[in-house]
């Protein structure tokens, strides 16, 4: 069976917010690694893969593998009845029918318990081979989620071009066009306001800013956004959390 | 501009 208690409730709706656009229903593998997922939306430009480690819960107990598939508008609307800071627990059997959702306050004893119906869901696994990335930008999530917002404005498609000088965004439009660039930074004071470019060469790539809007909805779990850019392989998208990561794969435009 | 890829193209099945 499985038994997992999140300090705060938070850390999941924050989870479900940042891939319910892009992704209807998934499983979530549950095992002695803790509980992961994997999906494509549904045109297979994109790819999610979510990991919350066993640290991430207290207690985590999970005797064999479980995958719990699970339509996230319903889990959206569970975890509304959530408080940010409610203590989360999360319960299963060890081929269950649903999934036990229990949201704990310590302040005022309130004690609510939710079951979500799952469903069988035949998903594919794909391999994510590790890539050595020509190049790596770690930058606010913020100022990356405003960036995609003010450009998509103009454009369907940002071109991404990382140099060792910084990392310019720029879009053409039936209106006009824009660019932005960050130059490198390394703010020692506040170093999530950093822009730190490791660079193994210059790098230019275009994305659709459909997606990159939409994996901008995850800027919530984590101050700093990684991007990580090949020539001719998908752009990774990586926001971290205390203990796990959700990160987001984006198929490039070819043929430009 | 410029045609989307597949992400099945890119990476494997498992």
């Amino acid at each position: 069976m499985l038994e997992a208690r999140l300090e705060q409730a938070a850390v999941l709706k924050k989870v479900v917010d940042a891939i319910k656009d892009l992704v209807q229903d998934c499983n979530f593998d549950c095992n002695d690694s803790g509980i992961q997922l994997q999906a494509m939306d549904n045109s297979h430009v994109a790819l999610v893969a979510m990991h919350l480690k066993t640290d991430a819960f207290s207690p985590y107990r999970c005797d064999r593998n479980i995958a719990l598939g699970i339509n996230l508008a319903s889990l959206q609307k569970v975890l509304r009845a959530a408080q940010n800071d409610d203590l989360l627990t999360l319960k299963a059997e060890d081929a269950p029918d649903v999934l036990n959702l229990v949201f704990e306050s310590a302040e005022n004893d309130r004690i609510a318990e939710y079951d979500i119906k799952l469903m069988d869901i035949d998903q594919e696994h794909l391999g994510i081979p590790d890539t050595e990335y020509a190049a790596t930008v770690t930058m606010p999530s913020s100022e990356f989620q405003r960036i995609c917002r003010d450009l998509n404005a103009l454009s369907e498609s940002v071109s991404i071009e990382a140099a060792k000088e910084g990392i310019k965004f720029s879009c053409q439009g039936d209106i006009g066009s824009g660019a932005v660039t960050l130059r490198q930074n390394n703010n020692v004071e506040k170093p999530d306001l950093s822009t730190i470019i490791e660079l193994n060469e210059p790098v230019g790539l275009t994305f659709s800013l459909k997606y990159l809007v939409n994996f901008c909805k995850a800027s919530s779990l984590s101050n700093t956004v990684k991007l990580s850019l090949s020539a001719e392989v998908p752009l990774l998208i990586e926001y971290k959390m205390e203990s796990g990561y959700v990160r987001f794969y984006l198929a490039p435009k070819i043929g430009d | 501009g410029g045609q989307q890829g597949n992400i099945m193209s890119f990476f494997q099945k498992k």
